[in-house]
């Protein structure tokens, strides 16, 4: 289960302030699929950011499986983001220096797991995402596309309880989008717990809850479709 | 006008070759506005950086106003860009310590024109992508779809003859996306010859040639359609 209670995040810049996100309260079930929308700027990468224990909220409240996580320290988040979360950036944030096949197989480094075992999973999410020919392609050497589906694949890598996807299918066609959105859902229906920023409306064919964001505020579908 | 010939690029990795183009014969008609699609992985970044002067072909001709891109040396190619271009990277490509004013200004450093009119003429496009009031932030203080409106609002400072927009509206919701969309019909309408790629078929409205890639190949809407 995560339970936000009045969540805010402003940033502070000279002598402006920009509300981020403006009192947030949402429940999500443990097990969902909630899909969030919301206009550009709404909030949204933030309220990811801060569930994943990436950021700290200004005030508020962050519960995920019993643990606040506006208590923890900083070596306590980084804990939770290795074990708890598997985060796919809105920008990637692969590391240029390393192939499809090393990045997607770098959060497994302090698992305990060996090295061939390590080799055979990140191989197998690479093939679930269609890019088995490109695992020895650098970041550089991929297309937009091809580095979105790289994210995607180190997210799952883990095996972690809660997947936060920011835009997972952003630079994907119709085919390969729906193939994460598959993906994303047959993850959800194993047990995980699924988050998905997106604005492509195919998504919700997939989700058991729906959040929308507004200048930093949840409201109703009826006031999102409204504005 | 823009004609490529027989148009190759191949990556060479190891023994490895990858035909990111496989001999594409293309023409775009002067002020048209023609839409590029294809799935993740087809080529439409690589076809479109040739068409900017930002790679090399393998092999084969462009010809983009009566001039053959292919012969051209680096200074050539630079101006080129320069003038004759403005590119909507498919990751912003904005340079990270500059405020959303500036990066927008940038190209303009060679113009020959004022301090006063440079700035007033990127407020103008911030505005007109709904940003004016994120002129002083930086891109990690902007969303990705703020980030992304700037790299529009970046390419058309200059007034290019011909805009190469590459998933324009990928990181946007329907609404932003649409803007982004009307934003680049209206200066069709004006007189410039308008690229974009992408996989949203709203798009689709706007344009007035469509072309199809398939692995690195030009095919036929059909054969697009039943792969
Ligand atoms: N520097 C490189 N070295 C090797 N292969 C490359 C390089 N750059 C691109 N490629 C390959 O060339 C092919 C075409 O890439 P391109 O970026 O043009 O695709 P795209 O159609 O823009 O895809 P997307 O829709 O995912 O952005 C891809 O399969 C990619 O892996
Ligand atoms: N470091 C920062 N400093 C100042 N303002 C920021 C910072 N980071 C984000 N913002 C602002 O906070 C707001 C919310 O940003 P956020 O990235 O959460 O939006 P989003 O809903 O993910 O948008 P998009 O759909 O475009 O990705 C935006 O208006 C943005 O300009
Ligand atoms: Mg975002
Ligand atoms: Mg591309």
């Amino acid at each position: 289960l995560v339970r936000c209670r009045d969540l805010r995040k402003i940033f502070v810049m000279g002598r402006q302030r920009v509300a981020a996100l403006d009192g947030v309260n949402i429940e999500i079930p443990e097990g969902s699929l909630t899909v969030i929308m919301g206009p550009s700027g709404s909030g949204k990468s933030t309220l990811l950011y801060l569930l994943g224990g990436l950021d700290r909220p200004t005030s508020g409240s962050i519960e995920v499986a019993g643990e606040q996580l506006e208590k923890m320290d900083e070596n306590t988040l980084a804990v939770y983001r290795r074990q708890k979360v598997g985060f796919i950036f809105q920008s990637f944030n692969l590391v240029a220096s390393m192939t499809a096949l090393e990045n997607v197989a770098f959060p497994l480094r302090f698992s305990g797991i060996g090295g061939a075992e390590r080799k055979e999973r990140s191989r197998g999410l690479l093939r679930q995402v269609g890019l088995e020919n490109r695992s020895h392609h650098r970041p550089t050497e991929l297309s937009g596309g091809q580095q979105q589906r790289v994210a995607v694949a180190r997210a799952l890598v883990n095996r972690p309880a809660m997947i936060l996807a920011d835009e997972p299918t952003g630079n994907l066609d119709t085919t390969s989008g729906l193939g994460i959105m598959r993906l994303l859902s047959d993850l959800h229906r194993s047990g995980k717990t699924v988050l998905v920023v997106t604005h492509d409306p195919r998504m919700l064919h997939y989700a058991t809850n729906r959040i929308f964001l507004l200048d930093g505020k949840v409201v109703t579908e009826q006031e999102y479709q409204a504005a």
